[in-house]
């Protein structure tokens, strides 16, 4: 997957971290410090379709050049996360006990096209 | 998009910068409130020391690495360690001990679960762990009785009872898998342990609340398969 830099328009990953601290949430959230709640954006075009991130060899480009020349039996494409990972979270309750969990796919690691 | 449909995710790309930020934060606070089946933040009343903490957490380590379980609990048919979840959330918990009332022989400790753990986990294991600072070994053992609330709620029955023998200062662990699970299976939230030593002893001798070895129950529990209705 392709991390979104500059002005990067196609599909891409967005880092976005959500500091417990900034929020005020790190009295009942002892650790980690923050998430890293990263997203998809960025345009899927039909050629693009199918293809976890961007095009990155020669055979997928040529691959694209033939899906782009059948556009009109391509359906539409959307940025959607490829890979990602649980969030552990060791933290207080409302009767202050310590739970520990690992909440399954919460962290986008990759993004790709439909 | 076509030209004038609503994109939902540019709708985010369209939003200030800041106002966008807000967004996402407010998104990551529901994101993360809804997955631990919390309505809100919870605010914390007594906070754990951390010496507590870390003594708890080596415990557990080191309770894992002897996979011994103390003499006390005879094994009254505890809970099958079931079969870890494939990909179902797990918890594990830290409950300390609150202390309630007391007389020169016995003491008893209580341990509270929250509703939105007792409503919807299994509990797959569960260990109490008392430390012991008496001087010297002792020929008589420490009763132990877990109490649980009647169908009333008024009354505390007695759901197990057992006896431990304490050899020498340190720590000593029961299993009470079985007294947790049924607990959470009435839908009560509130596990009593009451210690009674005998006579030659002298008051339970127990560390302080303060001290980093104040009793506490470690559970595993892991989130209920969502009920799936089998059409036929």
């Amino acid at each position: 997957g392709i991390d979104c830099s500059g002005d990067s328009r196609m599909c891409c990953r967005k880092e976005f971290f959500v500091d417990f601290k900034e929020i005020g949430w790190e009295d009942w959230i002892i650790q980690p410090e923050g998430y890293h709640m990263n997203y998809c954006t960025g345009l899927c075009p039909l050629h693009m379709a199918g293809i976890p991130g961007l095009a990155a060899s020669f055979h997928t480009a040529v691959l694209n050049l033939i899906k782009a020349n059948n556009a009109d039996a391509a359906v539409d494409s959307c940025c959607v996360p490829t890979q990602r990972r649980p969030l552990s979270l060791l933290y207080y309750d409302r009767d202050s006990n310590i739970i520990k969990t690992d909440i399954p796919d919460m962290i986008v690691e990759a993004c790709g096209c439909t | 998009a076509p030209k004038g449909a609503w994109c939902p995710a540019c709708g985010l790309a369209a939003l200030a910068p800041t106002t966008q930020r807000d967004a996402l934060i407010a998104l990551a606070k529901q994101s993360i409130l809804t997955k631990l089946r919390l309505q809100d933040r919870p605010n914390i009343t007594h906070p754990t020391s951390r010496g507590a903490l870390l003594t708890a957490l080596h415990r557990m380590r080191a309770q894992r690495v002897d996979v011994a379980v103390s003499p006390g609990m005879p094994h009254d048919g505890s809970i099958p360690h079931l079969r870890p979840g494939m990909g179902l959330q797990e918890y594990e918990i830290l409950s300390f001990a609150e202390s309630g009332s007391s007389t020169s022989r016995s003491v008893r400790l209580h341990f509270h679960f929250t509703r939105e753990l007792t409503g919807s986990t299994e509990i797959l294991q569960a260990t109490l762990y008392l430390f012991w600072a008496v001087p010297g070994p002792r020929t008589r053992p420490v009763t132990v009785r877990l109490l649980q609330p009647d169908a009333m709620g008024l009354n505390m029955t007695v759901a197990s009872k057992t006896w431990l023998k304490v050899q020498r200062p340190g720590w000593a662990t029961l299993d009470v898998g079985q007294a947790v699970q049924s607990l959470f299976g009435q839908g009560s939230q509130r596990l009593t342990v009451e210690l009674e030593v005998p006579e030659d002893w002298g008051s339970p001798v127990l560390a302080g609340r303060s001290d980093s070895h104040w009793p506490f129950v470690a559970a595993q529990a892991r989130a209920r398969t969502p009920h799936r209705v089998q059409r036929r």
